[in-house]
């Protein structure tokens, strides 16, 4: 790297100059908030670039995470148990001084549910915080627990009240997903659990606030 | 693409139009968007008198004086920006996640002695 460049990276916040190996495609959410600020007129940009409008949360940085955990087979499926798996987002490349100030958890399935559900078919999900390994801290209560009838493309959770005063959850996250049939439901284990096989893929959004926003701001 | 300076050739201080193209620095393969943008700079004269839309300070106006009377003891006030915009950029970072990043002071909108 040329001295220009690495100076030039540092400014931007940058530590090194990425080289994806593997690019993800780009998030819907994403790509409207950019596409929404460069089409706001200028040069009287009266943007707050500290403050991210969508979610209404102060911030200046905000990364989608892939889940990069595993399905933990070793104990499903069980009863009315239809999934149990392990979500690990690795978060070591938020900075040192960065403060999270929003993290959306998002489910998303393979297709919506077209069918209209059986009376009393109804899914419970459950998100435990977990140890590295996986196991589901005991006595823990769960961060969310929410029971739904239909599957949609996708669930949103927000997990910042979970996380707690925005303290960053040391270098990754790692939690437990569960998703179970209703044992008061009619129809075998298996039947109700149908819809939850459809899970596809998980993702962390994270905002946070970046030194830049923390400090008193430059004077002209 | 933002409206851009009007490009006559004034020796006056005010924003000049510079394009930032992200692949000339060779950072295409990293940056999703935009694939650059207009930063702009400041150059000009801040010659006594300094005219209203100069966007002077009053130390700018007594150096301009100084320097009509002392031209080699006291130079020109600098053109420097006085108003810029904010960027956001879409990129990838060295985990592969995806990043919105919004940067402040990246577009030279206005300028000032």
């Amino acid at each position: 790297l040329s001295w220009q460049e690495s100076s030039l990276l540092k400014s931007l916040g940058l530590s090194a100059k990425p080289s994806p190996r593997s690019p993800v495609p780009v998030p819907p959410v994403l790509w409207r908030i950019f596409q929404r600020r460069k089409e706001l007129p200028r040069p009287h940009q009266e943007l707050d670039s500290c403050r991210v409008e969508e979610f209404n949360v102060p911030g200046n940085i905000v990364r989608v995470f892939a889940d990069q955990g595993r399905f933990l087979p070793e104990e499903q499926p069980q009863g009315w148990l239809c999934l149990r798996k392990l979500l690990f987002f690795n978060l070591s490349v938020l900075e040192e001084g960065e403060r999270l100030t929003m993290a959306q958890l998002e489910l998303r399935f393979q297709h919506n549910s077209y069918h209209s559900p059986r009376p009393g078919q109804v899914l419970e999900l459950r998100l435990y915080p977990a140890s590295p390994r996986g196991q589901p801290q005991p006595g823990r209560r769960p961060l969310v627990e929410r029971s739904f009838v239909q599957l949609h493309k996708s669930l949103l959770f927000k997990l910042s009240a979970a996380l707690k005063d925005g303290k960053m959850p040391g270098r990754n996250l790692t939690l437990v997903l569960e998703i179970s049939a209703s044992s008061g439901a009619s129809g075998s284990p298996r039947s109700l659990c149908a819809g939850s096989d459809a899970l596809e893929a998980a993702s962390l959004l994270v905002v946070t606030l970046g030194r830049q926003c923390r400090g008193p701001r430059r004077r002209r | 693409s933002p409206p851009s300076p009007p490009v006559t050739p004034s020796p006056l201080c005010k924003p000049r139009r510079l394009y930032i193209s992200f692949s000339d620095v060779g950072w295409e393969n990293w940056i999703i968007a935009p694939q650059g943008y207009l930063a702009n700079y400041c150059r000009g004269d801040c010659p006594f008198p300094l005219a209203a839309e100069l966007n002077s300070t009053n130390h700018a106006v007594l150096q301009t004086m100084v320097h009509s009377l002392d031209p080699q003891g006291t130079p020109q006030p600098c053109c420097v920006p006085v108003r810029l915009s904010p960027i956001s950029i879409l990129y990838y970072d060295n985990s592969d996640n995806v990043v919105l990043r919004h940067y402040e002071d990246m577009v030279v909108d206005e300028c000032g002695c």
